[in-house]
């Protein structure tokens, strides 16, 4: 997960329109 | 009333069209002169860009949010390529030369060869022409799409019967699609899932390409971009 902490980070966030 | 399998298929589809992202465009710099640097980081910035949709694009799909986070996780470093390429592919159907890597982003042959691109233009042209004799539509498209993301092959899978089943209920649909659509075509689900070997092939070619690419240490690529590679070692 460390390595992967920008997928992590976007999955975890609410609907991509937040990004 | 629970509704009818048969319309609850027809509604996965409908929702996949529904959630299909809005364009996105390449927006080369204007201020930098052309090169195959400037190509390869236009195409890198991109594929970064449209990174992030495909995550939310993701979360649209039905029944994938209920996977665990590190089985999504696995299933978008494992078909991310794929579902980039199948969008090229979509773009590109109606163009006879040139592969729509974005509306305002068009490579043909000559373009392609001067940016080192010249054998993944022809595998991909490949893969788009297996699709346009297909005369493969939209709703085809988006069902195999997330097909490509339900992969049960994908590595560290922790639920492999969570994603079978997600894998089940979107070839229902397409099948559904397919009998109500193309009726006279009894072959066409199958005909289309048998396309899914030759996009898993192209888009490890392209990963390939990408990697010695980032080897070389000539094109700036962002952070969502080269983790997502790296997670293809």
């Amino acid at each position: 997960t460390e390595r992967h902490k920008i997928l992590h980070r976007l999955l975890q966030e609410g609907s991509p329109s937040d990004i | 009333i629970h509704p009818s399998p048969k319309k609850a298929y027809t509604k996965i589809v409908s929702n996949l069209l529904l959630a299909e992202p809005e364009k996105i465009y390449a927006m080369p710099d204007p201020t930098v002169p052309d090169s195959d640097i400037k190509t390869l980081t236009t195409l890198c910035d991109l594929a970064d860009r449209e990174l992030v949709v495909i995550i939310g694009w993701a979360k649209h799909i039905p029944g994938f949010s209920s996977l665990s986070l590190g089985d999504q996780m696995s299933l978008l470093q494992g078909a991310w390529m794929e579902i980039l390429l199948l969008g090229v592919v979509f773009r590109s159907l109606p163009y006879q030369e040139g592969l729509v890597y974005a509306e305002d982003y068009i490579m043909d042959e000559v373009q392609s060869r001067m940016s080192g691109l010249r054998d993944l233009y022809l595998c991909i042209l490949q893969l788009v022409q297996r699709y346009r004799k297909l005369h493969m539509d939209k709703e085809e498209y988006v069902t195999l799409k997330a097909l490509a993301l339900a992969n049960s092959d994908a590595v560290h899978i922790e639920d492999i019967q969570s994603i079978q089943k997600l894998q089940d209920v979107l070839q229902e649909a397409l099948q559904e699609h397919e009998s109500s659509q193309h009726w006279e075509e009894p072959q066409r689900a199958g005909q289309l899932l048998l396309t899914l070997p030759l996009l898993r092939q192209t888009a490890s070619r392209v990963v390939q390409h990408f990697h010695a690419i980032r080897a070389q240490g000539r094109v700036p690529m962002h952070k969502l971009f080269l983790e997502m590679l790296e997670a293809k070692v």
